[in-house]
């Protein structure tokens, strides 16, 4: 259905937005790279059904090499500022300063708590929805530490933001066309959602009203 | 109605 498509394509569009600026810029000024390494995570222990029998499309299978892919590339392309731009990637860690390891403990809980079945691939899958459902939690903590955010970050979050919006129509639509739902990837949808509302109305602010202002 | 895992999602 067309809002999973443009949910998948605004998710693109994101990791697009993020490389290409990243690149082209040579700034990783405003970006978390622990929220990038938690996206990595979610990937690498969501697609492990790449290495099982368990074929859905081709679309669904170039996807998820995409993004376990670029995922990775992304960590990578910020490790290297490491030793291009010190000073940078200084500042960067100075101010990523939020606690991930409670998103992972309580991602794993979860994980643990509620799953489809009790096996490996189950409860990893179910820890990488919930992880995917914090893993903005400390780029949105430090765009409201630093006060200011980057252009790049700002449309880069609202693309973000925008896929899982569109997920939730996408479930919607599922409910009544397929009789089909999940609760686990809507609940954690949700909650995904819902981290992402405040910095919804900021973007509408900031960018769509043409306000330059401060985040809150 | 279909509950639990299709896993066809990305």
């Amino acid at each position: 259905n067309l809002f999973r498509i443009f949910g998948d394509l605004s998710h693109l569009a994101s990791i697009g937005i993020l490389l290409h600026t990243v690149r082209s810029t040579q700034s990783i000024d405003g970006i978390s790279f622990k929220t990038q390494a938690l996206y990595a995570l979610v990937f690498m222990t969501r697609y492990l059904d790449l290495f099982t029998w368990h074929w859905v499309s081709l679309y669904n299978f170039l996807m998820k090499v995409f993004f376990l892919a670029s995922s990775v590339y992304i960590v990578v392309l910020l490790q290297q500022f490491r030793t291009k731009n010190p000073i940078a990637y200084k500042e960067m860690v100075l101010q990523d300063t939020f606690k991930i390891h409670f998103l992972l403990l309580g991602s794993l809980v979860a994980g643990l708590c509620f799953h489809h079945r009790f096996t490996l691939l189950e409860i990893l899958w179910s820890f990488s929805v919930w992880l995917e459902s914090v893993a903005i939690l400390p780029q949105l903590f430090m765009l409201s530490k630093s006060g200011r955010a980057q252009s790049l970050t700002v449309h880069y979050i609202f693309a973000l933001g925008l896929y899982r919006f569109l997920y939730i129509f996408n479930w919607i639509w599922r409910y009544v066309s397929e009789a089909r739902v999940d609760k686990i990837a809507v609940v954690a949808g949700i909650v995904q959602t819902a981290m992402y509302s405040d910095f919804f109305y900021i973007y509408y602010k900031k960018v769509i009203r043409g306000n330059a202002g401060n985040l809150p | 109605f279909v509950y639990g895992p299709g896993h066809d999602e990305l």
